[in-house]
């Protein structure tokens, strides 16, 4: 990240007398008349003219007094021009940043808060919040809001706490009680520079209603009581029952429940609650008697109709409140008990023949009534005749046929008791069954219509003897009766065949289709997509292979890790475009040394950066992309709060251009912060930086030309598991037997100056299969990177690892390395190059603080093993 | 060469210092 140190001016006052605040100057004004210009917000764009240039001399002056609440820094855009108007001068950018003043209170988003808690609330439940806001700086002092409670009320005691940071509301203890105090009023003052005496404040008010839980047992009003009830009668409010209940009114928690404990066996008594006053009526729905019943004791006990809360739920105990209830008895009347009785007749019942006795019950003796007489009430073809005395019911006269068929078999007439003393009368339901046994169906005929065109409609009469020899002909039983001719049942036959086809020849039809027989359904496999079948006809589904099972003797290396798609690297004409001199004359050494003869194009596809397109490839090549996404939302979230929030430009570069050596698919990042257009310093970086810093700046970045054909391409390094890259942080890169002839080259850059913060963690990029990623992220400034850091597992300061690997010749390699001719050796080398904030370059790599150093420098290590290493090469610094 | 310099507001001396503006990589 590049920035500028910004002038300063406080808002609210005269920063004239500081004037000139900054001054300007080109070297252009040497040897030529420069005019000097600034332009943008506060200059030439509103507010106008808050600052003005000196063309002349450069020197910038303010004229006004600024407010950081309407703006909160300037960009002053200053130019340099000739005579002729020509800019002499890359337009520079000084930010001005408008120091804060505390000119802004609190300012509460309510006047009032409302609020509410439960009674019996554990302490330190959270009542609610306060919200208060202040227009200075955030992240300042003078925003820096505290709360406190500066009065209650009831003030009998304190009952709420609040936290001065946050306005959360929270109770001091578990006292609160409804019953007490149902509501609180708070007085609440918000103070800026944390409460400091110098701050400014605002003050709200919180109402914080008590709400009820039901903590209160419901009891009568009486704890016993005595009724007096007649029998035989039904009451529907024979005694009002008070419940008495603490919890807030009309509420279920005051609202009770009375119940029967015993007593109510009978089920004569129910109570109905009146909700609205909590008074409970005591309902006689089914007549006591007195002869059964004379005395009893009711037990009632009462509850809520809500649950009881659980701070009293082991208090509560079933009270039962008493009730006497006596038993009056009454005069009562004759009843017939059953109501109704049913006789049977036959036809063979002579006149005067005795059906049977139906008499009223005295209810106070329980014996037959003597006090009454009886008489026919309802009797139906005047069938039945009953005494007045007795009760006995006899034939008025011998059943006819004509009576049976108008009663159709049935009788039902009523019989009246009368008490002519008490002028009461009972009535009692005779039912009389006409057996018809006796009536004989003597013949039913079917008789043939007439009507040769209607053949099937027939009518059906029966003769009918009854025991008086008559015979009764003509009696209509079944009328147009269907008939069925030959051909009728012969179309019948033939349904009933084809309905016993059907199914025997859904039996034989094959629904599913015999295997190539052609169309018919085809079942769909279970967990599939129907029809959809990837790679059924496209050939076998990739595998993605395991590199470190790769022979690494295999000429087709490179071709098995493109079809797992990772991110592998040729090493020739590709990267030499960006390189500088020495990096292509590295480059071309390297390809030299280790070519293979394998066709230039089969990487191509995976090289270049990881840019929208290239994503695109590495979602089919095989690229965790859900790691790339969390690694690039964790990356942009450690720089959401970076320093005056900047928007931070990541990117993440995929090393298909690093060679042989390197693990599989190495994954570098980069972030770029600020608005510095200045993109000289690209000049000093190495080329992997420099494509980098284009990438993040936006450029675009020339894709890798084809290789030369007669360039013979080389093979890629060993291809190793990411975990083989610890062997690096030790100082030991892993090498191939077959690949000896290896220069590993390693840049590693650590930031420095002011403003850095703590990194965010980024999950083991390791453990997403063969991506190694270097972090960029910015450190703390506690910690103090070592150039040993180069466990990319680990290294949590790195900005970008370069790894080179290949045979270096020549003797001279960026004036500062001495190497030797590897292409027929198995020496390797390796180079660390450290940027750290350091003026001179110690050979053991030890370096200061960049905290205390805003100079970068590049520092480089080399480490030469002996000779003859292989695969096992142990480097020291 | 194109430089700004800012004035230093928080000399002890009450001196007028003027820092030239650098470029820092953090």
């Amino acid at each position: 990240e590049w920035i500028k140190f910004a002038a300063a001016c406080r808002e609210g006052e005269d920063n004239s007398k500081r004037n000139p605040i900054a001054k300007i100057h080109s070297d252009c004004a040497a040897n030529q008349q420069v005019t000097y210009h600034i332009s943008g917000v506060g200059i030439d764009q509103p507010p106008y003219g808050i600052f003005v240039v000196n063309q002349k001399t450069g020197e910038i002056n303010i004229t006004s007094i600024v407010d950081r609440e309407v703006t909160p820094f300037f960009i002053i855009y200053c130019r340099a021009v000739n005579a002729q108007g020509q800019d002499l001068e890359r337009v520079l950018e000084l930010r001005v940043r408008i120091l804060d003043i505390n000119d802004n209170p609190p300012v509460f988003s309510m006047s009032t808060f409302l609020g509410q808690i439960e009674e019996n609330s554990n302490a330190n439940t959270l009542v609610m919040r306060l919200n208060a806001t202040d227009a200075d700086e955030p992240n300042n002092l003078n925003s820096k809001i505290a709360f406190k409670i500066i009065s209650q009320e009831p003030s009998d005691s304190p009952m709420f706490i609040i936290n001065r940071n946050t306005g959360e509301i929270r109770t001091m203890n578990n006292f609160l009680d409804r019953e007490q105090y149902g509501q609180y009023s708070l007085a609440v003052r918000g103070s800026d520079r944390d409460g400091g005496a110098d701050g400014m404040s605002a003050q709200c008010e919180c109402s914080i209603k008590i709400l009820d839980v039901n903590d209160n047992i419901p009891y009568t009003e009486l704890s016993s009581y005595s009724i007096t009830v007649k029998e035989n009668a039904l009451y529907s409010e024979l005694l009002k029952i008070r419940v008495i209940d603490l919890d807030e009114e009309f509420s279920a928690n005051w609202i009770a429940v009375i119940f029967f404990i015993s007593g109510n066996e009978g089920n004569w008594f129910a109570i109905e609650m009146n909700e609205r006053t909590n008074v409970g009526i005591l309902k006689v729905i089914k007549p006591l008697d007195y002869e059964a019943v004379k005395n009893l004791q009711l037990s009632i006990g009462v509850r809520n109709k809500a649950e009881f809360h659980h701070s009293i739920m082991s208090r509560y105990k079933v009270t039962a409140t008493a009730i006497s209830v006596t038993v009056l008895n009454v005069i009562e009347d004759s009843v017939f008990r059953p109501g109704s009785k049913t006789f049977i007749v036959t036809r063979n019942m002579e006149q005067n023949y005795k059906v049977g006795e139906f008499v009223a019950i005295d209810l106070d003796t329980g014996g037959p009534s003597t006090t009454v007489r009886y008489v026919m009430g309802n009797n139906p073809a005047d069938l039945l005749a009953i005494d007045s005395k007795t009760g006995i019911i006899t034939l008025r006269k011998k059943v006819t046929w004509d009576q049976y068929h108008m009663l159709n078999g049935k009788y039902k007439g009523t019989i009246l008791s009368i008490d002519d003393a008490l002028q009461r009368t009972c009535t009692g339901t005779v039912l009389v069954n006409l057996e018809d046994g006796d009536w004989e169906i003597l013949k039913t005929t079917t008789i043939k219509a007439d009507d040769r065109d209607k053949p099937e409609h027939t009518t059906t009469f029966s003769t009918i003897k009854n025991t008086d020899d008559r015979v009764i002909t003509g009696v209509p039983l079944i009328k147009d009766n269907v008939h069925f001719g030959p051909a009728g049942i012969g179309l019948l036959i033939m349904g009933f065949l084809v309905l016993g086809l059907v199914p025997f020849l859904l039996i034989c039809c094959d629904c599913g289709g015999a295997p190539g027989g052609g169309a018919g359904f085809e079942p769909v496999p279970e967990c599939s997509d129907g029809a959809i079948h990837s790679w059924a006809v496209e050939g076998p589904q990739p595998q993605l292979m395991d590199l470190t099972q790769i022979p690494l003797d295999n000429a087709n290396v490179i071709e098995c890790v493109d079809t797992s798609g990772v991110y592998t690297n040729e090493y020739c004409g590709r990267e030499t475009q960006d390189m500088g001199e020495e990096e292509r004359m590295r480059g071309f050494e390297l390809t030299d040394a280790v070519k293979t003869p394998r066709g230039p194009e089969t990487c191509q596809e995976y090289s270049g950066t990881l840019r929208r397109n290239s994503m695109r490839e590495c979602r089919e090549g095989g690229l965790n992309m859900n790691f790339m996404e969390s690694y690039f939302c964790q990356k942009a979230y450690a720089y959401a709060d970076e320093e005056e929030g900047r928007p931070s430009n990541d990117c993440l570069l995929i090393y298909d251009i690093e060679g042989v050596g390197s693990p599989a698919g190495s994954v570098g990042c980069c972030s770029f912060i600020g608005e510095d257009l200045d993109d000289s310093f690209l000049d000093n970086l190495g080329p992997k930086f420099k494509k980098l810093a284009d990438i993040t700046l936006g450029k675009s970045v020339e894709p890798y030309p084809d290789l030369d054909p007669s360039c013979p391409p080389e093979s890629t390094g060993p291809i190793y598991p990411p975990q083989e890259t610890e062997p690096l942080a030790s100082g030991c890169p892993p090498l191939s037997p077959c690949y000896g002839t290896t220069t590993v080259i390693s840049e590693s850059t650590y930031p420095s100056g002011p403003g850095v913060q703590h990194p965010m963690p980024i999950p083991d990029p390791l453990g997403y299969g063969n991506v190694t990623v270097t972090e960029s992220y910015a450190t703390s400034g506690t910690l103090k990177p070592s150039v040993h850091i180069h466990d990319n597992r680990h290294a949590s300061n790195v900005l970008v690892t370069e790894r080179v690997v290949g045979p270096i010749s020549g003797a001279d390699l960026h004036g500062m390395l001495e190497m030797p001719d590897l292409r027929d050796g198995s020496n390797v080398i390796v180079t660390e190059r450290v940027i750290a904030p350091s003026s001179s370059l110690p050979t053991t790599l030890t370096i200061s603080d960049p905290r205390e150093s805003s100079n970068v420098v590049v520092t480089e290590r080399v480490i030469r093993p002996t000779s003859g290493m292989m695969g096992t090469l142990a480097m020291h610094p | 060469e194109f430089q700004i310099q800012v004035r230093d507001y928080n000399t002890k001396n009450g001196t007028i210092k003027w820092h030239s503006i650098k470029r820092q990589k953090r």
